[in-house]
């Protein structure tokens, strides 16, 4: 809304001759801002309802967060993203508010769509499990990873486990079997009320770090949670919302990104 | 838009001397007496106008500004300028035909943040430096 609003006034107060641009300048004014932002071509996404899913809102708020103190520090030569406020706005309080001074430095943010979610369990000990993967790929040349968080919503688990404390750990697939469970390699842990509700981040920095030099090792994600004595539960049961719950509260991965070389536009 | 300007007064200086009646018409951008001081000119980026709404989902577009004007001594004293425009102005007055004016061109650059979708509908969001003109100046 604001945004139409200075949109609206900038037609106003613009001393700028306004024209119509033919077809012809208007394809060479596209190229060239799409050489500015360092894209070889327009990006063509499948965006049907995507801008009311998790992420996308999610970026947005981070960008929100982050015009509202551009504008307030205007003057000053800080050139870094700061992510403070969209964590209190996004996170409740469930969600841990972990040392944020490396997103400050941060040059790019990028969140990642789930690609595959499935239930499982292993037959002999019944262990249940759900597993995500991202395609870490399409990261523009040039970015390299300072921190990235996998961010999945919990609603207040089934009557059944209301006074459990569950603890929710994330795996890395390190290698799959067909008759058995996957080699995993442990990577964050929490342990949560099960009548508590909200985003859920946990830490995966080193794991998108080796993704993205060896996209071949990414075999993505398991996530699995325990109650007190050991034993895995179902993630529906638990309250973690997954591929079927609502679009706003669908699990994603956020990557925080620090320019490795400056961008240098090709030489016309 | 600025650029074209720029060629346009570039073609009409070097034909000066062939079409003089050019010059003195009331619309001409070129005429000596018309021309502004360097200063910043509002210029808006729209990329909605540019129908990237699919993939761009904020800003809508922003306010790029650009600089224009004559840089002529005495260099306009609220406008920076620097050391090295006052004595190339003072050599463009030795050889007016042979050195330009300086340059009117950005002092300070700010930055915007872009937030789009890629191909994988992943969104990205990113800083882009020196992108909007805070001030021109002399150069």
């Amino acid at each position: 809304g604001s945004a139409e609003g200075n949109f609206a006034d900038h037609h106003v107060h613009s001393s700028f001759i306004y024209r119509q641009l033919r077809h012809h300048e208007k394809k060479e004014i596209q190229r060239e801002i799409l050489s500015i932002l360092g894209l070889p071509r327009r990006p063509k996404p499948f965006t049907v309802g995507k801008h009311s899913s998790s992420a996308p809102l999610f970026m947005l708020d981070l960008y929100n967060a982050m015009s509202s103190e551009q504008e307030t520090e205007r003057g000053a030569a800080r050139g870094s993203l700061s992510y403070r406020a969209t964590l209190t706005t996004q996170s409740p309080p469930l969600a841990s508010l972990h040392d944020t001074n490396f997103l400050n430095d941060a040059d790019m943010v990028m969140s990642f769509v789930n690609l595959v979610e499935r239930d499982k369990y292993f037959s002999h000990q019944r262990r249940h499990y759900k597993e995500f993967r991202f395609d870490l790929t399409q990261i523009p040349e040039g970015e390299a990873v300072t921190a990235a968080e996998f961010r999945i919503y919990k609603d207040r688990s089934n009557s059944r486990y209301e006074n459990d404390t569950f603890r929710i750990t994330i795996y890395q697939v390190l290698k799959e079997y067909s008759n058995r469970d996957a080699d995993l390699f442990l990577l964050d842990g929490k342990k949560i009320r099960a009548s508590a509700g909200g985003w859920l981040v946990f830490d995966i920095t080193a794991t998108s770090n080796h993704w993205v030099v060896n996209p071949q090792h990414n075999l993505g994600l398991q996530l699995c949670v325990e109650i007190m004595d050991g034993r895995t539960i179902n993630i529906r049961s638990a309250g973690l919302i997954g591929r079927y719950g609502p679009q706003s509260k669908q699990p994603f991965m956020v990557a925080f990104f620090k320019a490795s070389e400056v961008l240098l536009r090709s030489v016309r | 838009a600025a650029n074209s300007k720029r060629k346009n007064q570039n073609r009409n200086k070097s034909s000066s001397s062939q079409d003089s009646s050019r010059l003195s018409g009331p619309g001409d951008y070129n005429s000596s007496e018309q021309k502004q001081a360097c200063k910043k000119h509002e210029l808006y980026v729209s990329f909605r106008d540019l129908g990237w709404q699919d993939w761009i989902i904020a800003p809508e577009g922003y306010a790029a500004f650009y600089c224009d004007g004559e840089c002529s001594f005495p260099l306009n004293a609220h406008m920076n300028a620097t050391n090295h425009a006052i004595v190339q102005t003072l050599v463009h007055l030795m050889f007016p035909d042979n050195v330009p004016k300086p340059c009117c061109a950005p002092t300070k650059l700010n930055a915007i943040s872009v937030l789009y979708f890629d191909d994988s509908s992943n969104v990205i969001l990113k800083k882009y430096r020196n992108m909007v003109v805070r001030s021109c100046g002399c150069h």
